[in-house]
């Protein structure tokens, strides 16, 4: 996260790490039930193989895990039939845990947003990892507030790349708050009106090369636009494994 | 050869044949004969030799307007149908696409083919013909796209979101045609045509996803347009590819009081509630994605003659039916619900989206 701070431990309790083999940290991910976490198509690109990846759940520091948090291997990894690597359309992956995670305050899912339910242009939700922060990889789980983006401004910033319905853009013109490299998978999470419940609205997918003097927002996966595949997948895989 | 005109070389044993080759398919003939003035012996090793990658590229630098023209005399010469003799470009096309081309090649380093030595071709008005650009020869080929100032770019540019025509023409009307895409009715939406029917929906209101299938009166259409027995429908195993046919299968109905509803043989039922327990509650409500079961409730039918409900009742052996939804615990049962009571149900979402409550001291910080 370029332009954030460190978070508070504990503060975003479903932010995973996917980490594999010697690489470590590769991506973030987002516990999206007790079994269940969401994070990008891209990441797995040339390494799909689940036995290759593992999750931690409720780390701060990526160097550290503490007492309070969790390991757990990958027993399907369902990068979506659509996704685009040349343009980053559906960009999106549902990843099967090989057991359920023990739910407590450190590691708990966030909510899935209704079908096509969307935040509103220029309001404020929050977007976290341990991806690149301009000058540094950090060790501490960073977070940043981005204000939402219009689907039309958005594309005036991206004339190269298609913005499409599968895409949310958040963040800044200057790019003084914005995703990173490390960040991708990770959540773009939005806080409800009345308070209290956060809803996963995207995950960091693409944007400028965040640490060169081209800013701009960065652009995550619209979750919304997914619902239905994500619960599809989830029905699938738990009631009809065969 | 099969001509017995030729000799043992296999050289010019071929007549005149189309012209197949893409890039000159808008030539002022139509007919060609191998092997070419580049010694290429087929239209196949035409299309793929050098000469037929550098031609395309140089004529977008627009240093001759008659240079694909040029080219295509080259690689898939005229064919007279009379002689069956190839005819070759004159002598002064060919020193004028050179005089003009050549320069521009030398500056990223390549050369001009030397095949192409002009002196080979004969002078236009001599004793045999040759062919020079007529009025109404196409300046780019069908391969490039003319932009308004007259140059050709390469029709793959065309609609890229980049500029490519020096007056910016290529990226005018850009609709889907233009693309090679489908467009969704009733949207803008561009799609690919391999998107159409294919299961997954792009078009705003699901466009490219109607009338794909075929289905008898027995049964019904997929998600991915394959057609499955009605009776299968919702028996808790997969017969649809895509598992289509077990999605929403189960449902509260949210107009009248959360009743349970379940779909078998692709017709609604409501559940007994004679044999209902909080297990079946909990697989519902975790089946649905809302959470865990606030409350159950039995709720008396209303209207009609009990003899004609629709029920489905909890399956005798359900506990052993683990790991499938709830729509294989139940089964059809033609006789009526003893209790004359149906299942309503209200799930509540578990504790997702909340974060640890935060600490006083730093939220409230007196200033």
């Amino acid at each position: 996260i370029l332009g954030g701070r460190v978070a508070r431990q504990g503060a975003w309790p479903w932010q995973c790490s996917l980490q594999s083999g010697q690489s470590g940290h590769v991506c973030g991910c987002v516990l999206i039930g007790t079994k269940w976490a969401l994070t990008v198509a891209h990441c797995f690109e040339g390494r799909e193989k689940a036995h290759l990846w593992k999750v931690l759940l409720g780390l701060h520091n990526l160097d550290h895990p503490g007492v309070h948090s969790q390991r757990r291997g990958v027993r399907a990894i369902t990068v979506h039939p659509r996704y685009n690597r040349a343009v980053v359309d559906y960009d999106i992956s549902v990843v099967e845990l090989d057991s359920e995670v023990e739910e407590t305050e450190w590691v708990r899912p966030v909510c899935l947003p209704g079908t096509n339910q969307i935040p509103t242009p220029d309001s404020y939700c929050y977007i976290t990892g341990w991806g690149h922060m301009g000058n540094r990889m950090p060790f501490k789980l960073q977070e940043g507030q981005v204000r939402i983006i219009s689907m039309s401004q958005c594309q005036s910033y991206f004339d190269m790349k298609t913005i499409t319905a599968r895409m949310l853009c958040a963040g800044y013109e200057a790019g003084t708050v914005d995703s990173c490299m490390g960040d991708s998978g990770g959540p773009l999470v939005c806080e409800e009106l009345s308070g209290g419940r956060w809803t996963l609205f995207g995950l960091t997918s693409w944007g400028s090369v965040c640490f060169s003097k081209v800013l701009g927002p960065g652009v995550y996966s619209n979750v919304s636009h997914f619902t239905p595949w994500i619960h599809q997948q989830i029905f699938m895989r738990t009631y009809l494994p065969d | 050869c099969a001509s017995t005109s030729c000799d043992t070389r296999h050289h010019n044993c071929t007549g005149c044949e189309p012209i197949s080759l893409e890039l000159c398919m808008n030539l002022p003939y139509n007919h060609t004969r191998f092997p070419n003035f580049l010694g290429h012996v087929s239209q196949r090793e035409s299309s793929v030799s050098w000469e037929s990658s550098l031609f395309p590229a140089l004529v977008q630098t627009g240093c001759y307007q008659y240079l694909m023209f040029y080219a295509c005399t080259l690689l898939v010469p005229k064919c007279d149908p009379l002689s069956l003799s190839t005819v070759p470009p004159c002598r002064s096309l060919c020193r004028t696409a050179k005089e003009k081309c050549e320069s521009v090649l030398g500056i990223v380093g390549l050369q001009w083919p030397d095949d192409s030595d002009c002196a080979q071709f004969p002078e236009e008005g001599g004793d045999s013909t040759c062919l020079l650009p007529e009025a109404g020869v196409d300046e780019c080929s069908p391969s490039h796209f003319k932009c308004r100032s007259g140059r050709c770019v390469l029709a793959s540019k065309r609609c890229d979101g980049l500029a490519d025509c020096d007056d910016r023409s290529d990226e005018d009307h850009c609709g889907c045609t233009e693309r090679s895409l489908w467009e969704c009715p009733g949207s803008g939406v561009c799609i690919k045509t391999s998107m159409i029917c294919d299961g997954i929906p792009d078009c705003p209101l699901l466009a490219d996803e109607v009338n794909c299938s075929a289905c008898g009166d027995n049964e019904l259409a997929c998600n991915n347009h394959k057609c499955v027995h009605r009776t299968l429908w919702c028996d808790g195993k997969k017969h649809c590819t895509d598992a289509s046919d077990e999605w929403d299968c189960v449902s509260l109905t949210q107009s009248s009081g959360s009743i349970l509803t379940v779909q078998r043989t692709a017709d609604h039922y409501h559940v007994c509630a004679d044999e209902w327990n909080q297990q079946l509650s909990k697989l519902t409500c975790d089946q649905l994605g809302l959470g865990v079961p606030a409350s159950v409730s039995m709720v008396p039918e209303q209207g009609g003659p009990p003899g004609r409900r629709r029920w489905l009742h909890v399956h005798p052996e359900w506990e052993e039916r683990k790991g499938s939804a709830l729509q294989a615990r139940l089964e059809k049962r033609s006789h009526s619900c003893h209790s004359g009571k149906r299942v309503a149900l209200v799930c509540v979402r578990d504790k997702c989206g909340l974060r640890p409550a935060m600490d006083a001291r730093l939220s409230r910080q007196k200033r």
